[in-house]
């Protein structure tokens, strides 16, 4: 079963159309496992993205060198699964 | 199991196995009222159940799917209340009665049940289908870009490891195709909402062009009333309108499709997660989802039952 141990995600508020298209790039980078659970599409909408655990420091230095504001949404996802599988098999016994 | 579906335990995301096991026990406690139809296989054999809610023959029908992402488990827990919701409320509140009384309702609660099983199994993340891409060693196509409605246009992609992969041709997954069979053969579908989550939405076509649909004034006024319905219970707060302007271009999308084949009340809804929790929205909060969006749903069918066409 894939685990999600240390990954983050990501709550992105981009301020300007150039910001989203950096997001758009980023999404590109395939090397960086990055999953957009919401795209870049403009600047009024969210950008939620799931960064891998090893990917974290890359991506977290980009958005600081664009000056791209974030904050963090889920400090690991693993932990939410976990809570929820034990939110589960509490009711199934 | 639980032994009845008063005893299930609606606050709690369940594998699919006993969402199955729901589906037969409903249909069993109300064999006057509710019947399973499976409309076809998934890519893994398993069946594609639907749930029709009728108190007569020959009626119009309201269609609402959930779970076509596998990874947004909030729909498919809703899916399952607002089946007990139907079945509870039938005779006692007059509005869902006088619309039974006009429309059939087909539920399909596991619209994507190889995906939903691999979340439950393999990877909790899981968005698309399960069938392998030959030439490809990603797995799946996106279930709402798989449509023949702008199928190939902007807004899909056509690499198989895309999330929003588009599939090698329209209605090219067993999932899809058997939903559009099941319209086709129907015949008289006149409202088609497909439920999603996350990020707050109630939309409407089109996606794959920015061309208004000719019933967009009608359309509005219909999210307008069913947003403002479902805000009055916990005020989540939800954007409307069309799909291309509310959110982005998407080509091959199910309402799209289903708009095109002249079921004017074509929508997609995008449930909450109240900006915290994306896709793992915690269990404590299926109910008020699925209450609030029920509110919605009303407002989609009773409108629909009041303005015939």
């Amino acid at each position: 079963k894939r685990t999600f141990e240390g990954d983050q995600v990501l709550q992105i508020t981009a301020k300007n159309e150039a910001q989203i298209s950096l997001l758009k790039e980023l999404s590109e980078q395939e090397h960086l496992g990055l999953d957009f659970w919401r795209e870049p599409i403009h600047q009024s909408l969210p950008v939620d993205v799931r960064v891998p655990f090893n990917s974290l420091q890359a991506v977290r230095a980009f958005l600081r060198y664009n000056k791209i504001h974030y904050n963090v949404m889920i400090k690991d996802v693993q932990d939410l699964m976990d809570a929820e599988q034990r939110q589960m098999v509490k009711y199934r016994t | 199991f639980a032994k009845s579906t008063d005893d299930f335990i609606y606050t709690t995301y369940h594998d699919l196995n006993t969402i199955n096991s729901f589906i037969d026990m409903i249909v069993a406690e109300n064999p006057n009222m509710v019947s399973k139809i499976v409309i076809g296989q998934s890519y893994e054999n398993r069946p594609l159940n639907v749930l029709k809610f009728s108190t007569g023959a020959s009626r119009p029908g309201i269609w609402i799917d959930t779970g076509i992402h596998s990874r947004e488990w909030v729909t498919l827990a809703s899916g399952i209340w607002f089946a007990k919701k139907i079945v509870t409320d039938y005779g006692r509140d007059p509005i869902l009665t006088d619309i039974l009384n006009n429309y059939d309702i087909f539920l399909e609660i596991a619209t994507n049940p190889d995906g939903y099983e691999y979340t439950h199994t393999r990877d909790r993340m899981w968005r698309k289908t399960r069938k392998p891409n030959p030439g490809s060693s990603c797995v799946g196509v996106d279930p709402n870009r798989n449509w023949d409605a702008g199928f190939g246009g902007a807004g899909s992609s056509s690499s198989p490891c895309s999330e929003t992969y588009r599939g090698p041709s329209a209605h090219s997954e067993s999932e899809v195709k058997a939903i559009v069979d099941f319209v086709k053969s129907h015949g008289n579908i006149k409202a088609f909402v497909s439920i999603h989550s996350y990020s707050q939405m109630l939309l409407y076509p089109y996606g794959y062009t920015s061309t208004p649909a000719k019933d967009q004034a009608e359309l509005h006024e219909v999210v307008t009333k069913a947003v403002s319905a479902l805000q009055s219970l916990y005020n989540t707060r939800y954007r409307y309108g069309s799909i291309i302007t509310t959110i982005y271009q998407a080509s091959g999308g199910t309402i799209d499709w289903t708009y095109n084949q002249g079921i004017k009340h074509s929508y997609t809804f995008e449930l909450r997660d109240t900006g915290f929790y994306g896709f793992l929205l915690p269990a404590e909060q299926i109910v008020p989802t699925a209450e609030e969006t029920w509110l919605a749903l009303m407002a989609i069918m009773e409108h629909t039952k009041n303005n015939p066409y």
